[in-house]
């Protein structure tokens, strides 16, 4: 699943059909727009009431060709429906020359197009996974419609799962239009989603190249995956749902030369092999790092030497694990010897092109390895890591 | 589903790669005449394929095609694409 990076900040919603459709009656349009968005307050603890009249959350219309909103419908067939997510209104506008339909192998089939576009107003952007609800394309009418475990670990990403009582009271209310599983019983993240957002706030806690040259975001509870451009589709993503046992909030981490990824969070750190822990984690820094500090604020694997640099505040350490003690003395080091990087870093990397990049408040600095010093280029730097990295 | 919107050419499989955030959106602006090479259509098209679950050939064949002319939902599928500027990192 995708979230876009958005939410709803209450869990009460209210809706409005501002127009209704040419080929269905308004009480049966009423009924399966409430199904629809049934699918989703059933596994997470949203509620959703409709309104005839005044300002409500998402405001429903069913439309043709250009609507106002500059994506104009485009007839029969083609595209079905659209959604605006949370931040942009939430609003679902379904295209009027389908022949919206209910319980029937003609026709699009109402409930299921708009339990999808109610999944875009509440936050969630495509699926990869064919099966789940949210994937982009309509399949025809399912009788037997259930809401994919994708669609219910992606919502309850955002909005947490109810509570086992409720979840009880519920199931009085099940109709063919519910998601006909119990809610999960998963923990949801305990961060309050803010974080899966890059674009109105690209700061981020620490970004690392795995082994396999992938490189990762890590932001709060989620992660990013990201290309020569961007991001990848997909993400972002829990970090605990990758890397089991490894908590959100990430301080640092670097992927060593023997393939071994480390992570370092106040006092602990965790090694991983690829997505899978390696034994007995977290351990304390003072014992398998000794001589560096805790609340460490980034770190990386200098390609040129192998040695380990991690940065805290305004000073640096120099870790060579081949040495005894493996700090020398004369650490830490004042950051200014590395010309034109602020102090208190976001993150920083050694990235595949050769260059080491430090993260600080949304902006990123690239230093030259050979010069050591920050590139002088157009643009110049510090840039937007927004727009460079995260493709916003 | 009915398939009114059946993507037959190279030009309506452009279009389509456009409108769902796998193309730089200016392949849709009929004041543009843009040009693209192979392998940017070619990686467009792996990416649908890959995110629709077919075999990734990088050609627009019958099971891509197919999954083109399906009636779908009008969100992109792809945000932020990225120029290729951006990647001067």
């Amino acid at each position: 699943y995708a979230l876009q990076g958005s939410r709803w900040r209450v869990k009460d919603l209210t809706y409005k059909i501002s127009k209704y459709p040419r080929n269905l009656g308004k009480s049966e349009t009423d009924e399966e727009v409430r199904k629809a968005f049934s699918v989703w307050s059933d596994v997470t603890p949203l509620s959703f009431t409709q309104k005839k009249v005044g300002q409500v959350h998402i405001e429903i219309r069913f439309e043709r060709g250009e609507h106002g909103d500059g994506d104009p419908f485009d007839g029969p067939g083609g595209t079905l429906a659209h959604a605006f997510f949370p931040v942009y209104g939430g609003d679902a506008h379904f295209d009027d020359s389908e022949k919206w339909t209910v319980n029937s192998y003609r026709g699009t089939n109402l409930f299921q197009v708009a339990a999808h576009e109610f999944g875009h107003s509440l936050g969630l952007s495509h699926s990869d996974v064919r099966s789940a609800l949210m994937a982009p394309f309509y399949r025809g009418y399912e009788p037997a419609f259930n809401l994919d475990s994708d669609d219910v670990e992606a919502i309850q990403a955002l909005y947490g799962s109810r509570d086992d009582s409720e979840a009880h009271g519920s199931e009085d209310d099940n109709t063919s239009a519910g998601s006909g599983k119990k809610p999960s019983t998963e923990v949801p993240p305990t961060d309050d989603g803010e974080d899966a957002e890059l674009c109105t706030d690209a700061r981020i806690d620490t970004i690392f190249n795995s082994a396999e040259g992938v490189t990762y975001a890590f932001k709060g509870q989620h992660y990013w995956k990201l290309t020569e451009e961007s991001i990848a589709p997909g993400y972002p993503k829990l970090i605990s749902k990758s890397w089991i046992g490894l908590p959100g909030n990430i301080d640092a981490a670097f992927t060593y030369k023997n393939g071994k990824t480390y992570f370092f969070k106040g006092s602990q750190y965790w090694r991983y092999t690829g997505k899978t822990m390696d034994g007995d984690y977290p351990k304390y820094i003072s014992e398998g790092f000794t001589g560096i500090p805790d609340n460490l604020d980034a770190a990386i694997v200098w390609s040129g030497n192998g040695k380990i640099y991690f940065f805290k505040g305004s000073k640096f350490w120099r870790f060579d694990p081949t040495m005894k003690p493996p700090v020398k003395s004369t650490y830490p080091k004042p950051l200014s010897n590395w010309e034109g990087i602020p102090d208190n870093l976001d993150a920083a990397l050694h990235y595949t092109n050769g260059y080491t990049y430090f993260f600080k408040n949304g902006m990123y600095w690239r230093f030259n390895d050979r010069t050591f010093a920050v590139d002088s280029a157009d643009p110049p730097f510090p840039r937007s890591a927004g727009y460079w990295w995260f493709g916003c | 589903p009915v398939r009114t919107h059946a993507i037959q050419s190279e030009t309506q499989a452009m279009m389509y790669l456009s409108q769902f955030g796998y193309l730089s959106p200016s392949v849709r602006n009929p004041n543009s005449g843009h040009l693209m090479t192979a392998d940017t259509m070619s990686r467009a098209i792996s990416e649908f394929q890959s995110f629709a679950g077919l075999n990734i050939t990088g050609h627009l064949d019958g099971d891509t095609l197919e999954m083109m002319s399906l009636p779908r939902c009008g969100v992109r599928d792809r945000v932020g694409f990225a120029t290729s500027s951006r990647s001067k990192r």
